[in-house]
């Protein structure tokens, strides 16, 4: 879903 | 060799009620500077992190970083063998597929150890990106456990909407629309009775009621919650654990297709 696609990129940015 | 003494072992068992709803399994990553526990729910749409701080136990000792992979339902069972006043240690030897839990009663007449098997969790370790939020309202954790309970009988998701004046916690569904409004305190006696409004822009999201209810499972562990709020990253609510850390939840808004 687009959420679980936010929650990714989001951990991924750091 | 690992070991963590913590005299209020209440506070670890509020820990566990506070995880065990949206995490069946987790790793707790021990270090000398204390303990982290990070997983993403099953789902995959919230994140819980927890933080335990090496100072805040009466006894720490870490000898070398180790991840032991914990079923929390299983952990939660022995932990409810636990009374609230008891001295709780957790220990485990480096590279043992177990871990003990000792009970210890306040004068010390009762002995009681649980020997948990670990498991082995192959998980990502995911990075937590430093953000500034465009609002963060802090509010009794008690006002917040039950403003989600209330809208959660509206409908599945909830709107929380934050301007200078104050935060509002809408829902709307089938029998109708219940609309909370919570204005900033102008003066307060005790500051966990406060609601604390900090603004750099206005921010509307919505969310699923049903993690923001599962995150309310740590309410017991702190007086007062503090909730961030930006456009397009995930919602963080944080309960402080008193000397000792946190508990954080993130959660992805709902998207509009």
């Amino acid at each position: 879903s687009r959420e679980q696609m936010m929650m990714d990129r989001f951990f991924q940015m750091a | 060799m690992f070991e963590a003494r913590l005299l209020q072992g209440s506070l670890l068992k509020k820990v566990m009620e506070a995880l065990k709803e949206l995490l069946n399994e987790a790793a707790w990553d021990c270090s000398d500077a204390g303990i982290q526990l990070q997983a993403m729910d099953n789902s995959h749409v919230s994140l819980v992190s927890l933080n335990l701080r090496a100072e805040g136990f009466d006894k720490y000792r870490c000898d070398r970083n180790l991840s032991m992979g914990m079923n929390l339902g299983s952990m939660s069972k022995i932990l409810k063998c636990a009374s609230n006043e008891d001295i709780i240690t957790i220990k485990a030897q480096d590279n043992a597929d177990t871990v003990t839990f000792v009970f210890e009663s306040p004068d010390q007449d009762k002995v009681s150890d649980y020997e948990m098997k670990l498991m082995n969790l192959d998980q990502e370790h995911l990075g937590i990106p430093e953000t500034d939020y465009a609002c963060t309202i802090r509010l009794p954790s008690s006002e917040f456990a039950r403003i989600c309970r209330d809208l959660s009988q509206f409908g599945e998701s909830m709107v929380i909407s934050c301007t200078k004046e104050g935060v509002r916690f809408s829902a709307t569904g089938d029998i109708g629309t219940g609309n909370i409004k919570l204005a900033q305190s102008a003066k307060v006696d005790k500051e966990e009775e406060a609601v604390v409004i900090e603004m750099q822009e206005p921010v509307s999201l919505t969310f699923a009621c049903r993690y923001l209810n599962s995150f309310t499972k740590a309410t017991s562990l702190s007086k007062s919650v503090q909730l961030s709020m930006s456009p397009e990253v995930p919602l963080v609510v944080e309960y402080k654990i008193e000397d000792i850390g946190h508990v954080r939840y993130y959660l992805a808004p709902k998207i509009e297709d």
